[in-house]
């Protein structure tokens, strides 16, 4: 409320409001995360992101001088939806749609990576898997295949030893400004897993390894700005702009 | 008049060097959960934007990095008007701060938000 205050507030005097307080205004969750957004925030995806942030940052905030992200954001996306593709066992294989969300306005998409377990082990089982772009977004002539499991792939990427969850580009396989309008930023996946070792169900193993995508963004003050002078200069009356000859 | 206090610098700088409630900058550690931002922001925990504090000096130095509008306005204040007050002692250098977040939607968002941690201060 205090929020929808102050934007009536900033909208009445003419004010851009400030992109901080902004913020706040459309992305901050208005409560304590109860119950499902819990229990969304645990798990591989947190634990990767506060390595990443480990990784760029120092105790106190502070971004490390020598370990640059080439952008300024990076947003864990996880799937909104889940199709299940009839199969025998050991083979599963699962369609996740992920909602890229971005706002070209103030957000410019710099690189899309997807990052995802290769091998899984549970008390019974070992789990492969691989994943592949399906939809029309996807470049036939550049099928997605899974780096090596290593510490680091080039600068940005960060895999955990454990599980061998790896970061793959897949920039270069989407069609460019494919996420520009609203129905393309509809992102599907396929993932594909095999059971090794004993007998036994699927029940909960495989969504224990849902991939997710991470888009790396630079999310600029001048997008924001530019949007704001736009709107403003549209309520200047004359609508000319103020210009100063240069002696 | 203004050349005068000019040809008092030297003498000026050095009675005055020591002054402890001069404008300088101060660390001021808080955490998210104080400012209600802590389900907001996962990382960091605290954050130190520090701040400035103190008078401005009567005649304006290099090292505070003032503007020549801000000269002029102590000259004001010291000859012409005490209605107009000295400049005011305020962050001059920021640097940015890296944050960990989690979106309405449950996304998780890694950013830097620049000048959120002041890095020196000027008289302005």
């Amino acid at each position: 409320e205090e929020g929808k205050e102050l934007a009536a507030l900033s909208a009445l005097v003419g004010a851009p409001p400030m992109p901080l307080i902004q913020e706040l205004m459309e992305q901050a969750p208005t409560a304590r995360p109860q119950g499902h957004l819990k229990k969304m925030m645990g798990g591989q995806p947190l634990r990767y992101m506060l390595n990443l942030y480990r990784s760029f940052a120092d105790h106190n905030g502070r971004p490390r001088q020598d370990y640059r992200l080439d952008t300024n954001a990076v947003r864990l996306v996880r799937p909104s939806g889940k199709r299940r593709q009839s199969g025998a066992s050991p083979w599963r294989t699962q369609t996740l749609d992920y909602y890229l969300k971005v706002h070209p306005e103030v957000e410019h998409l710099v690189k899309v990576a997807v990052v995802y377990s290769q091998t899984l082990s549970t008390a019974h089982a070992q789990v492969l898997c691989t994943v592949e772009l399906s939809g029309e977004d996807s470049d036939p002539k550049l099928p997605l295949k899974p780096v090596l499991p290593q510490r680091r792939v080039r600068n940005n990427t960060i895999l955990s030893r454990k599980n061998s969850w790896v970061e793959m580009d897949i920039t270069s396989s989407l069609q460019p400004g494919a996420w520009d309008t609203k129905k393309s930023q509809l992102l599907s996946l396929s993932h594909t897993c095999t059971r090794l070792g004993l007998e036994g169900g699927w029940d909960g193993t495989v969504s224990l390894n849902d991939p997710f995508l991470l888009l790396y963004l630079n999310n600029t003050r001048k997008g924001l700005q530019s949007k704001l002078g736009k709107a403003l200069s549209e309520e200047t009356p004359s609508g000319t702009v103020r210009t100063r000859k240069v002696r | 008049q203004a050349g005068n206090i000019v040809l008092d610098l030297p003498s000026y700088l050095q009675k005055n060097s020591n002054e402890k409630d001069e404008c300088s900058l101060h660390s001021f550690r808080v955490s998210f959960a104080q400012l209600g931002w802590d389900h907001w922001i996962i990382a960091p925990h605290r954050y130190n934007p520090k701040y400035c504090k103190g008078n401005c000096p009567r005649i304006l130095r290099y090292g505070y990095n003032s503007p020549n509008h801000a000269i002029v306005q102590n000259f004001i204040n010291e000859l012409v008007d005490q209605s107009v007050p000295r400049p005011s002692c305020v962050p001059y250098k920021y640097s940015p701060i890296s944050v960990l977040m989690i979106e309405q939607n449950g996304s998780i968002l890694y950013k830097e938000y620049e000048d959120m941690i002041a890095e020196s201060c000027t008289c302005r």
